[in-house]
């Protein structure tokens, strides 16, 4: 059953497609993720109509449950200035941060894929390690991942930086390190996001009993 | 938007009936991304006897119309012309924290109209 309709055509829009609040102000407009748009046509009703059912509140494209897909900016509070690093072998360490403020209570993570970008001249035999910021006071497991050059990093964060079953914490900031045998090792964070796949159970139909 | 007239107006048998949904219309075209509107359609017609290549009629809904046929009821009409089959629509827009947001949402176009 749906709450109380607010009045106003706007309002039953609103509420018919569960956003909390309508659009404010003109958003900073973006090029489009090419992974969103890949996700969006994928997901084409027309396709459903050829012939090729879709399963209901499942992202095929990943092979997970979920339906809302969130391509999360890092909100570059402290990140891409590295800070220095004392320890040998560590080379530039560098703090990003996600708001994750419009992640409805009752959505559950399926999916947080973590990519960074990062620039540097000779990467071979880097590692990237991902974990938990200390500042979120609970250390946690850490994530080690092959730098390639010329390609993005990706890091499954479910189950390490972002646990499965509980909720989501309004900020994710993230520590990276570069394990790069050298503390004078040149590199640059150019962008990193967060690709976030929520399922609300809410939306799903119910499991209907063929007759 | 719906737009009269487009196949006979409200009369006829139950089907579907042409009902688009645009995002300009609300404001939102500047935060959806995808896709500009969408077809949601929506059922009207008559349910009387079923005929055949007429819409999907349920036992109850035959039994009703008969019942109305025979010996119309004060409070018990006609069957109703409701959806009988839905499908999926997906949208991509950005969000107040200029997130990039898909979400899909099931049962959100009426397909098919059935008596029930």
């Amino acid at each position: 059953a749906l709450e109380a309709a607010p009045s106003g055509p706007t309002a039953a829009l609103l509420q018919a497609l569960r956003l909390h609040e309508a659009p404010r102000g003109v958003p900073a407009l973006r090029p489009v993720p090419p992974v969103m748009w890949r996700l969006f046509r994928r997901r084409d009703p027309q396709a459903a109509r050829t012939g090729h059912p879709l399963r209901p509140c499942h992202v095929e494209e990943l092979g997970v449950a979920g339906n809302i897909v969130r391509h999360i900016p890092d909100s570059g509070l402290s990140s891409r200035s590295p800070e220095p690093s004392r320890t040998s072998g560590l080379g530039p360490k560098w703090t990003v941060s996600f708001d994750l403020s419009a992640v409805g209570p009752a959505e559950r993570p399926t999916r947080a894929r973590l990519e960074v970008r990062l620039e540097a001249e000779d990467a071979r035999g880097w590692e990237l390690s991902v974990a938990l910021s200390a500042a979120a006071g609970r250390p946690g497991p850490e994530l080690r991942v092959p730098v390639r050059p010329g390609l993005p990093l990706r890091a499954d964060l479910l189950g390490a930086a972002v646990s499965a079953n509980a909720s989501l914490p309004r900020t994710l900031r993230l520590a990276l390190s570069l394990h790069c045998g050298a503390t004078d090792a040149r590199a640059r964070l150019a962008e990193a996001s967060l690709l976030l796949v929520t399922l609300d159970p809410r939306l799903c139909p119910p499991l209907r009993s063929r007759r | 938007h719906t737009e009269p007239g487009v196949g006979g107006g409200p009369g006829g048998a139950c089907r579907p009936r042409r009902l688009h949904v645009s995002f300009r219309e609300v404001g939102w075209h500047r935060w959806v991304i995808a896709p500009r509107g969408f077809l949601a359609n929506f059922c009207q017609g008559a349910c009387t006897l079923p005929e055949p290549g007429g819409p999907p009629v349920l036992n109850h809904a035959v039994l009703r119309a008969l019942m109305h046929a025979a010996a119309p009821t004060p409070g018990a009409g006609p069957p109703c012309c409701v959806p009988a089959r839905l499908s999926p629509i997906s949208v991509l827009f950005f969000d107040n924290s200029d997130n990039v947001v898909l979400r899909h949402y099931e049962d959100m176009v009426a397909d098919e109209c059935g008596c029930r």
